[in-house]
Formats: structure tokens, sequence, C-alpha cells
């Protein structure tokens, strides 16, 4: 398997420690990166990461794309028409490679980006106009997945506000997102259900699952440090003078939610999605000029 | 006395919070505040709220001027021209008033504005174009103080490594920074000074003072809601899963140094400062034309 990410948000909403958190090891440290760095606009630049895991057995060559400078100059007009293009280019070395005469697609590398995870700010208030601007250009070009980056700055009792709201505005400006297929018994655990940093309690014992889709947009924090557990383990997490926060513990965020949708769960679907809905699109449109 | 304070920040750094917390009361709920709130530029509004606290036994009436909407837009250029024009349109009202046959100084209030709080979104990068342009315009022509706003997203070493690249980048581009008056005993006190997460710790027994320039720019985390504190007092604060801030425990943030260095140690150097150099440069320029 082999897994495209573009990791795309504001500066500072903890993308990199995210990815960092995501490879459970620190291969990328955002700005100084052995990845390959190359501009998509005139401010936007792109930096790419390979990493190979393995998850329950399956390995798995996950590459991120990271776009650090988004949303953080002045006048960040345009900017997400970076991040689009960079998208479509892909589309488009593929469609090349589909269209030549002597092919060989199974020896090569689909690079097509098959998930793009938007990291909005925790700043309380909701959407901001370049958040909205951005998804609704990226949401008919590839699967948007939204996350609330950072997101040990908001109480449960905010988080779980927060993500209402949130809700509401993405689907009161029509942005399309990636659509989670329905849930088998194995795709949210209990522990994680029964969550109360989103709002929920056991239901009694009927074991009753919460879809996904209240889940969104995921929560995550991330961290490049361990500490020390109540428990006595070492688990990455962020010490503060007033607790300490551990980025896989169901109550403190959905971190652990989303990387197993992501590297098992729906692994294959964001894949098929994207072959058989974004870039189909792309190549009608492509014929269609 | 009568202090005004303009409060300047993107949306969502905990402006509006901090305001609440000032005040001890809940009088000012951003938004939607009964205060006077008026367009000063194209899409820039101030919001004023006023209200009159008694600081150890000295009647202090404070005002407040927030404003919503700076640094919120996709384009946000020039938005801080909106502010300085907002405090230069004071001074104007002023220098009229000095300057009518039939004038009344006594009887009338001050508009001006004394202070301005510059809150920097806790990013952990440093600042951003925007802070930069901004606070290099405010810096001529009002006492402008830097703060960190949600200053409980960092832990103790990023606060104390986010300040330090701050001050730098800071002093890098020549901002010009209220200039605190050299401490004297009562400024900062013991508590404070040992606070953690200022990097600092007692020096023995020497009681060595640490200077507030070394603060800069403030920590600051504000509550509207009340928290039990683990001695059984109802204190500011915001509970977390993995734990409980207390805004005016000295560990956790500057809230408190701040408050007292404004509303009662340097209140009065704040209104000398506005009244003999900010206020004089601008009759100089104003005549000069
Ligand atoms: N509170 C908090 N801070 C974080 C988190 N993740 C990263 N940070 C910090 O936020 C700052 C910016 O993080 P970074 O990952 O570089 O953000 P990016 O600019 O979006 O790539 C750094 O100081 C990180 O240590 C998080 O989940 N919670
Ligand atoms: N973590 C944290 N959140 C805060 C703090 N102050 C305010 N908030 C939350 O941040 C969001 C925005 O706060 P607000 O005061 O409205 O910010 P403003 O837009 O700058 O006026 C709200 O959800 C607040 O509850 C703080 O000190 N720390």
């Amino acid at each position: 398997f082999a897994l495209n990410i573009i990791v795309v948000g504001e500066t500072g909403t903890g993308k990199s420690t995210f990815i960092n958190s995501l490879f459970s090891s620190d291969i990328y440290d955002g700005k100084d990166s052995p990845g390959i760095s190359n501009r998509i606009g005139q401010t936007i630049q792109v930096e790419k990461t390979r990493v190979t895991l393995v998850e329950k057995g399956v390995q798995v060559r996950l590459t991120i794309v990271d776009v650090p400078g988004f949303g953080h100059y002045v006048d960040n007009s345009n900017t997400w028409e970076s991040v689009v293009a960079y998208i479509d280019k892909r589309y488009h070395e593929y469609l090349e490679r589909e269209m030549s005469i002597k092919r060989d697609l199974e020896g090569y590398s689909d690079d097509r980006i098959h998930c793009c995870l938007y990291f909005i700010a925790p700043n309380g208030h909701g959407l901001r106009p370049l958040d909205i601007q951005a998804m609704k250009a990226l949401g008919t070009k590839v699967n948007v997945i939204p996350v609330i980056g950072r997101a040990d700055t908001l109480t449960s009792d905010e988080c779980k506000e927060f993500k209402e709201k949130i809700r509401r505005e993405l689907k009161d400006n029509g942005i399309k997102l990636y659509d989670f297929p329905a849930e088998n018994e194995n795709d949210v655990e209990d522990e994680e259900h029964d969550s109360k940093r989103n709002g929920r309690h056991k239901d009694g014992e009927d074991g009753k699952k919460t879809p996904v889709n209240s889940l969104i947009p995921f929560s995550v924090i991330g961290s490049s440090t361990f500490v020390d557990t109540r428990d006595g383990r070492k688990a990455r997490g962020r010490k503060y003078p007033w607790g300490t926060v551990e980025i896989d513990n169901p109550d403190h965020c959905d971190f652990v939610v989303l990387r197993r949708l992501l590297l098992r769960v729906h692994l294959s679907d964001l894949m098929d999605v994207t072959n058989d809905v974004h870039y189909e699109n792309y190549r009608v449109e492509y014929f269609g000029k």
C-alpha cells in the first residue's frame, strides 16, 4: 500500500508535529526536513517526506506533503490555488503515463494525493474565510478530512461546541468532504466512543457505536516528546504545569481514531475514491477542453 | 484615574476573554457587548467598553477598545492603518479641545489611548508578517505592550523559547515598545518572580528580582468560568481532562503581573508617556504640515 497525504493549514496549527506523531518517530522535523522541498507558487512551498510503516502487519508506504507558509502572510489571496495546482499536476502525471504507448502501470509509484488533512486553527470562533475558500476549492479535487490542530487548547465543552459549529459551517458553505464508508464493528473501538472529549457517555451496555461523522472535524494533539504516564509508561505527550496530555488517550483527543482510520480501516477506500472519483473527474475535465 | 486601553490582535487569540478576566466579571462578552460598536475601516470595527474598578483603594475608570475582525480575512493588507487612524483621531479630538478658546480641560474625559495590548497568537514559530507590520506602525503612535494570548497552549519550555524568539524579532525589526520604568521593590512580587513559567527559579535567599523586561511578551490566559482550586477556592480558570489552569497562578501565566502593572504600578506612567511623548509627537507632526 502507498498512501499519499497532503497536510494543509495555517502555520502554527501543529502540522509538522502531527506528522511526526503519525510516523511514531522524529523523521520529520518540519522546516529542515530531509524531504524534498520545492516551490509550487510564489510564496508557497511543499515539503515531501516518505516513510514505510507497518500497521497490524500491513506495510504502508506513507508519503506526507506539508505546505508550510500557507495562511502565513498578510495577504493570503489565492494561496490555495497553488495547492490545487499541485494536486492537479499529480493527476496529470498519472494521466500521461496511462496514455503513453509503452506504459508500465505496475512498476511505478502512484503519486496522486489520496487524502488532504485540512488543519483548522482552534480559535474557538469557527472557520476563517481562508479555510472556507481553501476547503471549497480542495473538496472537489481530493478527499478532504478536516482536523482541529492543537486541540489541547480547548476544554471538552469548547471542543464539542467548536466541532458542532464547524460542521454547521462546512454544511452551510457546501464544502465537499471525504465520505467515510458506513461503519462496521471494527471501525471505532469502545474506549474511543465513550470518550468524554466528544461529549459522549457509555450508552449503557448496548455497545451503541457513535458514527465517525460525529467526530468530524477530528481533534488532534501532536507531540515529539515523551512523557511519563500515570501508569508508568512512556507515551507521546505534552507536560504542562497543570497536568499532562497524552496524545493516544481518547479522552484527550481523536489522534488514535484518526490514525487508525487513515492507516488501516479506510486506507483502500481513500485510494479507490481518489482513483474512481477525483481522478476520473480530472480526466473528464481534461478531455472535455 | 481614567485609563484607555486598546486591545489588538488576530481573532481567536483570547482578547475578549482576557478583557472579561481583567474586569473580574463578565461585563464584556465580546461580540454582543453592550459597548459602543462602530466601523473604523472597511472591515474593521471597534467595540468600546467602560467599567470602574477599585484597585487597592484607587478608583480606575477603565475603557477597553477591542478590535474584532483584525487579521481575520484572507487579505489583511493595511488593516492596522484603521487602528492607527483611530488612535490619531483621539489625539486630534484632544488637540481641538486644547486649542479651542473656551476650553474646559478639567471637565471632560481624556479619550486618548494610553496603552495598546498587542495579542500575539501562540503559534510557536514567532511573529507573523501582520504582527510585525502592525506593531511597527503602532509603536510610534502609542505605548505598545506585546502579549501572548491563550498561553496555556504552550508548555513552560515552549513559552520561555517563544518569548525569547519574539523579543529577538521585536528587536531585529526595530519595533518601539512601551519602556517599563525601572523596577522598585514593589513592582514584581516574589511568587511571580519564582514562577517556573518564565524559566526562573529562586535565586537562593537574596530575593533577586527578575526585571519586567524578561517577562515580555507577557503570557496571558483568560477565563470567564470559575473552577475549583486544589485548596478549595473558586478561581477563574480552565478545566481540562488532564488538569486545571488557574489564571491567577503565576506558575501558569503572567496575568496577575500584567494586571498589576497596568492598573496599579504603571498606571500614571502610561498616561504621562502618552501625554508627553506620543501626543506631543502628534502635535508636532500636525503643526508641521
Ligand atoms: N498545544 C499544542 N502545541 C502543539 C501541538 N502540536 C505542536 N505544537 C506546538 O506548536 C508549535 C507549532 O507546531 P508545528 O508542528 O511546527 O506547526 P505547523 O506550523 O503547523 O507545522 C510548536 O511550538 C509545537 O511544539 C499540539 O498538539 N498542542
Ligand atoms: N486555551 C485558551 N482558550 C481561551 C483563552 N481565552 C479564551 N479562550 C477561548 O478561545 C476562544 C476565543 O476567545 P476570544 O476571547 O473570543 O478571542 P478573541 O477573538 O481574540 O476576542 C473562545 O473559545 C475562548 O473560550 C485562554 O487563555 N486559553
